[in-house]
């Protein structure tokens, strides 16, 4: 699975 | 995903129903302007890549409100809280401040500055309302605006799980800081929300015990 941050997020 | 737009909303609706309500009564009174203070610094320490890196135009947009609207608040909370006799806004905010830091070094998605402040962000963030909840416990009740604007405040980051959920499921992929982080928070709240649920949900007055 892909661990990548969230950073599209708020 | 409908839980994520959900929860961007709840969070703009808690701003404006604090903005309103500091507006229209022209008090500080029941509102912490220490965690205020740490929500400014989430938002500012959380959104620098404002600078250096673009999602969309809906995620800039919401990132400069957050920002410019607890800078806002922040200003009209310090004007009108030295009218107030009786201020409980005594929490210890560096005891928050100082181990999120320090979470922030050691769990981080690489060693880097941004990195670090990112998740530093994060963590303060699960924390942040701590100052507003002792503040309301020790005043003993409190308008039934400002529990609505906890609670709404409260229901962005936990409707954020459900979203994280979603996004494991549909894009496979999953950000144990965010969501640890974003957990914690919710259980944070989770005394809060009970009493919410109790009281006002229930429609009987406000009170924590």
């Amino acid at each position: 699975k892909n661990s990548q941050p969230l950073k599209d997020e708020l | 995903n409908i839980f994520r737009i959900a929860g961007d909303l709840s969070h703009l609706v808690s701003i404006f129903i604090l903005i309103n309500t500091i507006n229209v009564k022209k008090s500080a009174q029941g509102i912490s302007l220490k965690t205020n203070i740490l929500y400014a610094v989430v938002f500012v320490t959380r959104y620098v890549d404002l600078l250096y890196s673009y999602t969309s135009l809906y995620n800039t947009l919401m990132k400069i409100f957050f920002i410019s609207s607890s800078i806002y608040t922040i200003v009209m909370l310090k004007k009108y809280s030295k009218n107030i006799q009786q201020y409980n806004d005594d929490f210890k905010i560096e005891y928050l401040i100082a181990p999120s830091f320090v979470l922030g070094l050691i769990f981080n998605h690489g060693f880097k500055f941004s990195e670090i402040l990112w998740s530093f962000s994060l963590w303060l963030e699960s924390v942040s309302i701590l100052p507003q909840l002792f503040m309301l416990q020790k005043s003993g009740e409190s308008q039934l605006l400002t529990t609505h604007y906890i609670f709404a405040l409260g229901l962005y980051r936990a409707l954020y799980i459900p979203n994280w959920i979603y996004r494991y499921f549909a894009e496979g992929r999953f950000d144990k800081l965010a969501i640890t982080t974003g957990i914690i928070q919710t259980l944070v709240y989770s005394d809060f929300f009970y009493v919410y649920y109790q009281k006002v949900i229930k429609n009987i007055g406000f009170s924590l015990p």
